[in-house]
């Protein structure tokens, strides 16, 4: 489903060079539960925002679905992200004008998908995640892991078949992060491919995979 | 060193209302450390804007070093905070056309502090956060868990008497969340008052003074 080849990713800050991504190597099969794992800095945003189809890299080659993506236009690429990639990021990018309900249904509206279709769909997800009586309140009138659980709510109402997904509990209370870790799997157990960037062993051990990376290398690539 | 008492915090949203502090009453000492846990949505950040003069409660009266503060005008809550209170946000405000060390820098600019003499301070905080090697990089050029650890360094650089941390580890690998800890525990033993919100167990119980909230409500105060 991916395949990662000699990727690096280079960052200019005036005359320092930053190598954030090392020369990485990786193959992720369709439907793989993946963990991400690392000290702060080691390059872990940058990894997702590469296979998000956020950034490109400095050098080397994405493949997605046997497609290469890397030298894909800008245009090209926003359609592929918009068909197949759901993104939870790390601080959420939610619309600030629009309710917790208006940002959960974009993608849908994005879509075509018609309006009680939507509707229901949102009050699902919703529910699951124990929001439904915040869904009239703007993203300010969100607590911090109300604000995340409504970015996670965005990024999988599409079912994507890739679901990238950068510290999803970092806000969150251990109950609450059970419910999205749940929300997650569940999506993985139907088919997504999903890749959780995580600071947390307790969410990290329970993916299939689990990587390490340190200072922009995969050190660590264990199953089972 | 602070009394609250009968403390209510009501939002209005649309024609609903929410209650998201409920009568709470509480007294610290000077140089206490408390933590903070609760559910999502709880009332912990609303609790700790109250306390750190950016929010005012709908009813009740707020008591800074004997100080009614409630009361007080803008400008006023503005200069208290000024002298006083070290505030870590749970999604940090750094100012995003300044570099890491400007943003840190900052307080002391403000306060008149002699170039050199910032400097010097700057580097110290800097250098036990792990962050000399990313001083010239804009927020948006750091990781997550950068961006989270120069809010604590801006924060704590002036040496407030009250220092209140809103989730500071939440966006860090365990090695980076002991660093800070250690760092605010240091100001503690140094005589600063504590107040640390968390989702963290682990970062939660080194609190001598351990509270929990559960919709607007201190549910439990524990010592020991
Ligand atoms: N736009 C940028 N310009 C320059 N340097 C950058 C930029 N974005 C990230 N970096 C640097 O690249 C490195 C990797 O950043 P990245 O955000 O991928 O780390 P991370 O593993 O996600 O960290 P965290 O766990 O703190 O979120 C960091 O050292 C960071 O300072
Ligand atoms: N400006 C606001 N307008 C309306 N409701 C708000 C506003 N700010 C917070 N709330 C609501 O008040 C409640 C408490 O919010 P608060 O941010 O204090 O929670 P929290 O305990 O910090 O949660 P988290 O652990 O998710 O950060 C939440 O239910 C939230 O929806
Ligand atoms: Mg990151
Ligand atoms: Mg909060």
């Amino acid at each position: 489903m991916i395949t990662l080849e000699g990727i690096n990713r280079i960052f200019q800050v005036g005359d320092q060079q930053v190598h954030a991504l090392d020369d990485i190597s990786l193959t992720i099969q369709p439907g793989e539960y993946l963990s991400l794992m690392g000290p702060s800095g080691s390059g872990k945003s940058t990894l997702l925002n590469i296979l998000g189809l956020l950034d490109k890299p400095t050098s080397g080659r994405y493949l997605l679905e046997g497609r290469e993506v890397t030298s894909l236009s800008d245009d090209e690429q926003a359609s592929v992200r918009g068909e197949k990639i759901g993104f939870v990021f790390q601080f959420f990018h939610l619309v600030p004008r629009m309710s917790a309900f208006e940002n959960v249904e974009l993608p849908l509206v994005l879509a075509g998908m018609a309006p009680s279709v939507r509707r229901e769909r949102v009050h699902v997800i919703l529910e699951q995640l124990g929001l439904m009586d915040r869904a009239h309140h703007r993203p300010d009138q969100l607590s911090g892991g109300q604000r995340q659980r409504i970015a996670i709510a965005r990024a999988t109402i599409m079912k994507p078949s890739l679901l990238l997904a950068d510290e999803p509990t970092g806000n969150l209370d251990s109950r609450s992060g059970t419910d999205v870790v749940e929300v997650l799997e569940q999506l993985n157990a139907g088919g997504i491919t999903l890749v959780v960037v995580t600071h947390d062993g307790q969410v990290g051990k329970r993916a299939g995979r689990r990587l390490r990376m340190v200072d922009g290398a995969i050190v660590k690539d264990e199953r089972g």
